[in-house]
């Protein structure tokens, strides 16, 4: 059995958002340790994953290991009958085929319940070697978005080149080309306070060319987090990764466009 | 020109 309790509905409902266009099914793999998702996408260039630790749930509770499968447009519709504050519980009885969902208002007068459905889903895993990346960049995630929108306007694909001083993202098109340095900074607002700022971090410069129809479609986990990690090596997928406040992450991976 | 690589070419499946 699965019981699982989340403070707040708005963390669910932004990360079924953000991986609802990429992945129509996948299973959602409970265990004692938390909550944890890898698909990838049909065409096999993209993957996506998460990880809910289970010390982000009061109370969490999973005596074996379990796999949910889920049909992402389904729970997106009913995350939508959820307030933003409401608290919601996840639940699974050993041996059936139901999820269920209970959403409390935050002054508990309304409680809902929603039952889905969960599909069997055979789901293949990839193992992704744990390796040092060349170079990690850490930038504000909203900066990060508004690059990937405006260079989409040009070409498809956006060729993104780290070195110590910052980052270059240049995309050509038919029509012409463009280009946006980050450079790396450490700025204090005026109130003291630190503002997103873009650090890069390498052992070697890299350059990646990434397709921007993907990129744009990982962006929509940017109000998840005010940072976005991106970690490149050379002639290797790209990981992003947007921490989910401190209970967890999602991760994405895009393949890289190779040369002919 | 460049083409769009996948990701079963860089991680194996299990």
């Amino acid at each position: 059995m699965l019981e699982a309790r989340l403070p707040a509905a708005s963390i669910l409902k932004k990360i079924v958002e953000s991986i609802k266009d990429l992945v129509s099914q996948a299973n959602f793999d409970c265990s004692e340790s938390g909550i944890s998702f890898q698909a990838m996408d049909e065409s096999n260039i993209a993957l996506s994953s998460f990880l809910l630790r289970a010390d982000g749930f009061d109370p969490y509770r999973c005596d074996r290991k379990l796999s949910l499968g889920i049909r992402f447009a389904t729970l997106s519709k009913i995350l939508k009958c959820a307030g933003n504050d409401d608290v919601v519980v996840i639940r699974y009885a050993d041996d059936t085929d139901i999820l269920s969902l209970v959403f409390e208002a935050p002054d508990n007068n309304r409680i809902s319940e929603f039952d889905i459905k969960l599909l069997d889903i055979s789901s293949e895993y990839l193992s992704i070697p744990e390796q040092e990346p060349e170079c990690k960049v850490k930038m504000s995630s909203a900066e990060f978005s508004r690059i990937c929108r405006d260079l989409i306007t040009i070409g498809s694909s956006v060729v993104i080149d780290a070195t110590k001083s910052g980052v270059k993202f240049s995309s050509t098109g038919d029509d012409g080309s463009g280009s946006i340095l980050i450079k790396q900074s450490a700025s204090v607002d005026g109130d003291g306070k630190a503002a997103p700022q873009t650090t890069v971090e390498m052992s070697e410069p890299v350059s990646l060319e990434l397709s921007l129809k993907y990129l744009n479609n990982f962006t929509k986990a940017a109000p998840l987090s005010e940072y976005v990690v991106m970690n490149m090596t050379n002639d290797s997928p790209l990981m992003l990764q947007f921490d989910v406040s401190d209970i967890g992450y999602i991760r994405y991976f895009l393949a890289p466009q190779i040369k002919d | 020109t460049s083409k769009q690589g996948r990701l079963d070419s860089f991680f194996s499946s299990s």
